[in-house]
C-alpha cells in the first residue's frame, strides 16, 4: 500500500458516494446513464468473485464488499426506485460493441486460462471502457450537472493515481501486471479530454456544456 | 521481475 494507491482508492468511494448522495437527494437519476452503471456492477461482480476464494485484508475485504453494493444499489435507484426520471432516449449507447469485443479479448489475453482469472482480467478490459456510454450520454445532450462532474472526475483520478501507484510497484517491489496497467492507460485516456473541460470550465464556476 | 495479476489490488 502506498499513497498514491490508498488515495486512488478513496477517490474511487468519493465516485461511488458522490453519484448516489446526487441521485439519492435530488430523486432523480436525470443525466447519469444506467448502461454505464450496469456495466460496473458487472465489473465488480465479475472482479471480486475472488472474495469467495482467497482473504488478503480487511481493508481488501470491505472495499470490496462496499463497491458492489454501492453498484447495485445505484442499478436499484436507476432502473427501480427513480425510473421515471431516468433519460432512456439520451442513453443509447450499443453496449454490446463494448461487452463482446471485451469478452473476446478476455479470453485470449490473459495471465492464466482459468475461469476466475478470465472473469478478472474480462472486468480489467471493461472498466477501462465502461465509462463511454455516460461520456456519450454528455455528448449528445451536450451538458451535464456539476455534480456529474465532480463524480467523473473522482472517478477518472481514482485511476490515474493508480498508474502512479504501478509506477511506484515497479521501481520498489519491481511488481507489475501488464494487463492492468495497459487497461488503466487506455481508460485514463479515455478521460483526457473531460479533464480538461473539468479544469477549465467547471473549476472555474461554469457549468459543463459542450458547443452544439 | 514477478508478473502476475494484482489481486491485492481493487
Amino acid at each position: 500500500m502506498n499513497i498514491f494507491r490508498l488515495t486512488g482508492d478513496l477517490s474511487h468511494l468519493a465516485a461511488i458516494i458522490i453519484l448516489l448522495l446526487k441521485i439519492w437527494k435530488s430523486r432523480s437519476c436525470a443525466g447519469i446513464s444506467g448502461k454505464s452503471q450496469i456495466l460496473f456492477a458487472i465489473v465488480f461482480t465479475a472482479r471480486y468473485l475472488d472474495l469467495l476464494t482467497s482473504f488478503i485484508s480487511v481493508y481488501n475485504t470491505s472495499m470490496k464488499v462496499i463497491y458492489i453494493g454501492c453498484a447495485y444499489a445505484t442499478v436499484y435507484l436507476i432502473y427501480a426506485k427513480f425510473r421515471a426520471t431516468y433519460d432512456g432516449n439520451h442513453d443509447s449507447f450499443r453496449v454490446e460493441f463494448l461487452v463482446v469485443p471485451v469478452g473476446g479479448l478476455a479470453v485470449l489475453i490473459n495471465h492464466t486460462f482459468s475461469p476466475l482469472e478470465i472473469l478478472w482480467t474480462f472486468s480489467i478490459y471493461l472498466e477501462s471502457v465502461a465509462i463511454l456510454p455516460q461520456l456519450f450520454m454528455i455528448s449528445k445532450t451536450g451538458e451535464a450537472e456539476t455534480i456529474t462532474t465532480h463524480y467523473l472526475f473522482c472517478l477518472g483520478m481514482y485511476r490515474t493515481l493508480y498508474l502512479f501507484n504501478w509506477v511506484w510497484r515497479f521501481y520498489f517491489e519491481g511488481f507489475f501486471d501488464m494487463i492492468a496497467i495497459v487497461a488503466g492507460l487506455v481508460q485514463t485516456v479515455l478521460y483526457c479530454d473531460f479533464f480538461y473541460l473539468y479544469v477549465t470550465k467547471v473549476l472555474k464556476g461554469k457549468k459543463l456544456s459542450l458547443p452544439a | 521481475c514477478p508478473i502476475g495479476a494484482g489481486k491485492d489490488e481493487l
